[in-house]
């Protein structure tokens, strides 16, 4: 993360490697269920024996004995409609909810985020020298009309409709390596909403220019389906 | 500290069955080592098989390669095979191999140890020796290895030309894809089992290595070293590269080499990329500044390491590099489009494709479709009469399609390879109307109380 400040989202999880090192993020949807992006996967089909979802941290490489830490193994991948870039991360056993732990709920299905909703990214990733290196960080953000934010592309349509923007900001601020596939969680009646995935885009923390990210709403009939299933 | 299971090949989840077998054998109460150490010290054992249940283990006379005998699979056992059985190379001069060649180099019939004609001899077979049947052997190390009198009366005995384990299959590129049956380093010390912690422990647990093949104590290239290595029984040496012959033809075989997009992990991308995600320049792979490295691409010569474009060289998520920022050694290229894995669709559906009739049956990722008749509906589905054979349909109204349920186990249903017939379909976005949530999205926001 570019820019922001270390802070608390108990829903972000670290998705780790056959090595142990943290490649992207995800979020908790349910005790055993995970949403990330398809960029961070080999395939729909990868095998993932030996991959581990962590949460309850909020270090990049906590201790041993860290515990708040939960560490479980990623049992299976379902990649979402061809269209969306999204993957859900089966998890072998059920994380323990606690203070360090919890689940963010999904929004009402097609729902659109009203512009200025305030909204938070967070991430272990690429913090490119802005400091709190090694421990989760957060940025603030205010969400922005796709049609408004369509206007800062002159050349072409910046942002399909399942997608969701968020407001320019005039210092660097925003996602980066490894921060791919966290949250864009926002507050909507005293709850936090996953309303957008981060997904890989050219640059980390451009000021004054908007970040997008996966438009979640689209996607929660699959989501529900998958975790009927 | 060599272990008895380093002269075993282990075939997992799966049994020795044969045909006339009875119910002779002792089932024998150990650990899997001491199973090993009992059959080493029978002549006549060849084999045993582990009962993962019972932990225990039969100790049989026979080998896959035996008359009337089958491998089968089964998820209780592991079977152990004498190397010397199994093995189709041979280490050394090949006095132990016990192999069923039984051709010379030159395509002559071996003829019988047992027998005096065409060709009279001093060798008598005896449980010792292994001199069975017309196999190719070596009883008086020779050292161009087995051989064996011929059945042409004209022709004494000839080379059987079997392979040294070190020869008998070449390297490729970096010897990532090497599945031989070498387990000797170049100064000649025993590997030591990848399934084994000890001499040395190491992260290669083959279990969470699938991919690898992290076989027995073969030589193996897991971790993209220049050429196959594997950790040593001795105390002393950690570990050590094998020495393997290298092929004439260098590519990868197992990946698909493309420019504009991605397949897999990407190791067969071969396109222009030079930034990484964040656009960061990359550094040129045949620099050492600002970040040292070992993938010098002299070393990897299928890697595609040329210039300073973004790569896979180690079986990384996805294309990467070192990257021209010394503050950030590497770094992916996740910009880089990934190839669509989708099938090739048949036919098209307009709107959600409720209406949809068509004979599609594969999912967008090729999975045949199971019959709607033989789901266990989880969706709870009224039956409707649309719903006939395993084609594709939209019974739930899903806003993304056509779907069905899959023969695959891992994916339960999957959208199909149909695409909307009016292009990009439309999406309907509703606004804020009354929501409610439950438990979910809730934390403790502890504010930071600032001390000196």
């Amino acid at each position: 993360m570019v820019g922001g400040v270390p802070g608390n989202s108990p829903w972000t999880v670290s998705l780790r490697n056959r090595q142990g090192e943290h490649f992207c993020g995800g979020s908790l949807v349910k005790e055993d269920w995970v949403i990330s992006t398809r960029q961070c996967f080999s395939s729909c089909d990868a095998d993932l024996s030996g991959y581990r979802a962590m949460v309850g941290t909020l270090f990049t490489n906590p201790g041993p004995n860290d515990p708040d830490m939960q560490s479980v193994p990623i049992s299976g991948i379902r990649c979402g409609p061809s269209d969306s870039g999204l993957v859900m991360l089966k998890l072998e056993r059920p994380v323990t909810l606690n203070s360090r732990v919890a689940l963010i709920c999904l929004p009402p299905e097609r729902y659109i985020v009203p512009p200025e909703t305030k909204c938070e990214i967070a991430g272990w990733g690429d913090t490119q020298g802005t400091g709190h290196e090694g421990v989760l960080k957060v940025a603030h953000f205010y969400v922005m009309s796709n049609d408004e934010c369509n206007t800062y592309s002159k050349s072409r349509k910046l942002v399909l409709d399942n997608e969701i923007c968020t407001r320019p900001m005039p210092v660097e601020l925003g996602a980066c390596e490894g921060d791919y596939g966290g949250p864009l969680a926002c507050l909507t009646h005293d709850c936090w909403v996953l309303e957008g995935v981060i997904i890989p885009t050219r640059g980390c923390g451009k000021k004054n220019a908007p970040a997008v990210f996966t438009r979640v709403s689209i996607y929660v009939d699959w989501i529900s389906k998958v975790m009927k299933m | 500290q060599r272990s008895p299971l380093n002269d075993y090949q282990r075939s997992k989840a799966t049994e020795l069955v044969h045909l006339y077998e009875g119910d002779v054998k002792e089932e024998i109460k150990e650990d899997v080592h001491i199973c090993a150490k009992k059959c080493s010290e029978l002549l006549d054992c060849r084999s045993f098989d582990y009962n993962l249940r019972s932990r225990s283990c039969r100790l049989l006379p026979w080998t896959q390669a035996s008359a009337h005998v089958t491998l089968q699979k089964n998820i209780n056992y592991d079977v152990y095979q004498k190397k010397d059985y199994v093995r189709d190379c041979i280490m050394g001069d090949g006095v132990s191999y016990r192999g069923t060649v039984s051709r010379t180099r030159l395509g002559k019939t071996c003829q019988h140890w047992r027998l005096k004609f065409p060709h009279d001899h001093k060798y008598s077979p005896s449980n010792q020796n292994g001199l069975n049947e017309n196999y190719c052997r070596n009883p008086d190390r020779d050292p161009a290895g087995p051989w064996c009198y011929t059945t042409d009366k004209n022709v004494r005995h000839q080379m059987c030309g079997i392979k040294k384990c070190e020869e008998a299959i070449c390297l490729t590129c970096n010897g990532e894809d090497y599945r031989g049956s070498l387990d000797r380093t170049e100064t000649g010390r025993e590997c030591q089992r990848w399934d084994l912690q000890s001499p040395h422990r190491h992260p290669y647990n083959p279990e969470k290595y699938p991919d690898k093949h992290l076989d027995d104590n073969y030589c193996r290239n897991p971790d993209s070293s220049e050429r196959p290595w594997c950790y040593t029984t001795d105390p002393g040496t950690e570990r050590e590269y094998c020495s393997i012959a290298k092929c004439n033809k260098q590519r990868l075989h197992s990946v698909t080499v493309s420019s504009s997009c991605f397949s897999g992990k990407g190791e067969g991308y071969r396109g222009k990329a030079v930034l990484t995600t964040s656009g960061i320049p990359c550094q040129r792979w045949d620099s050492q500044t600002p970040h040292k490295h070992r993938f010098q691409p002299d070393k990897y010569p299928c890697k595609g390491l040329e210039e300073n474009y973004c790569r896979n060289p180690d079986g990384s998520e996805a294309p990467w590099c070192f990257t021209t920022d010394p503050k950030m050694r590497m770094a992916y290229c996740f910009q880089i489009r990934r190839c669509p894995d989708d099938v090739l669709d048949v036919g098209c559906f307009y709107g959600n494709g409720e209406t949809y009739t068509g004979t599609a049956n594969r999912t967008r990722k090729g999975i045949p479709c199971r019959h709607w008749s033989e789901t266990s509906n989880e969706l709870q589905i009224p039956s409707a009469d649309s719903l006939q054979e395993n084609y594709c349909r939209n019974p739930d109204g899903d806003s993304h399609g056509p779907w069905c349920y899959t023969k695959d186990p891992n994916t339960p249903f999957d959208y199909c390879a149909i695409k909307p017939c009016d292009g990009e379909s439309a999406v309907s976005l509703k606004e804020a109307e009354n929501i409610a949530f439950d438990s979910c999205g809730k934390r403790t926001d502890r504010e930071v109380k600032k001390g000196r």
